[in-house]
């Protein structure tokens, strides 16, 4: 799975998600990235976060709403939301999760409970970080 | 103007180190930071966030070390199917996409479904016609399907079939 989420110069926030889903899937088989609340979520107001991971646990802890409400409602940081998500529900859903998360001042996240976390980031002219491990 | 930034991701998944030897990660990095550069170089012209997300995410699609579009999982019938979505955080409209298997980028067909679609998410068939109604030119399936998927597919095809040398058709 891939996934970008974004802020513009305007103040506005985006999200996409885009996967080829888990090896071996039954035909038709539909995972979180196309699921609202599941894999992708934006609301400018709030956050914009894109997931990746196990795509069955990820719908059904709706990870990326549970980043925005976390937000909302708990009025955690972006980076205290992004844990939370990945952590919601651990003990009946357990997968591999990772979440890249943004509010609307441009504080970012990346999160996962894997060692694996193909990432990157840049703000503003600021150089820019690629990772592949998550301790990276 | 204010404060522009980009994160992306291409997967998460907890694995041996060793199964990622150092010349596959340099090549993942490279896919990053080309999919990186698509969507700041958006930004940083004073772009939007949506154009810039979609663009990242078309990087990665194209990019066959990445699980969406070409290099995608195979199904258990040795298929490439695929789904996508985008999201205005201004706007709160979406679009998405899935069961794809003939769409070069389904995040760019996901961003016509917002835009131009009275509904918010098409599957299959359906998103298959709405993509030629659209104009994009579809792939043949073959385009999806690289040597390393292939090969990850025959091992659980030969997996099943050692657990279950009965159920053959």
């Amino acid at each position: 799975t891939v996934g970008a989420v974004a802020l513009d110069q305007h103040g506005n926030l985006a999200v996409a998600t885009s996967t080829g889903g888990i090896e071996g899937k039954l035909r038709g088989r539909v995972g979180d990235s196309c699921i609202y609340g599941g894999g992708s979520y934006a609301n400018n107001e709030v956050c914009a976060a894109s997931c990746t991971g196990d795509g069955e646990i990820i719908m059904l802890a709706a990870c990326a709403h549970e980043v925005y409400a976390l937000r909302k409602y708990k009025k955690l940081s972006i980076a205290k939301a992004a844990q939370g998500a990945v952590a919601v529900h651990a003990d009946k859903l357990q997968g591999d999760r990772g979440i890249i998360a943004i509010d609307p001042e441009g504080n970012f996240a990346i999160e996962s409970n894997t060692n694996v976390m193909r990432c990157a980031y840049r703000v503003g002219d600021d150089e820019p970080f690629v990772a592949i491990w998550k301790e990276d | 103007m204010g404060k522009y930034v980009i994160v992306i991701h291409g997967g998460a998944v907890t694995t041996d180190p060793s199964s990622i030897p150092p010349e596959k990660e340099a090549a993942l990095k490279k896919g990053l930071e080309a999919a990186l550069h698509a969507g700041w170089e958006i930004l940083n012209r004073g772009g939007t966030a949506l154009d810039a997300v979609e663009a990242a995410v078309m990087s990665m699609e194209d990019n066959e070390l990445f699980n969406a579009g070409r290099g995608g999982m195979f199904t258990l019938n040795g298929e490439v199917e695929t789904e996508a979505s985008v999201m205005d955080g201004l706007t709160l409209r979406g679009g998405a996409v899935s069961g794809l298997k003939l769409v070069k980028n389904p995040v760019h067909l996901a961003r016509l479904v917002m835009e131009k679609c009275k509904h918010t998410f098409l599957t299959a068939e359906g998103a298959h016609e709405f993509a030629l109604a659209q104009g994009l030119m579809l792939q043949d399936p073959s385009y999806f399907k690289t040597d390393e998927q292939r090969q990850e597919w025959l091992d659980i095809i030969q997996e099943a079939e050692v657990e279950h040398p009965n159920k053959h058709d």
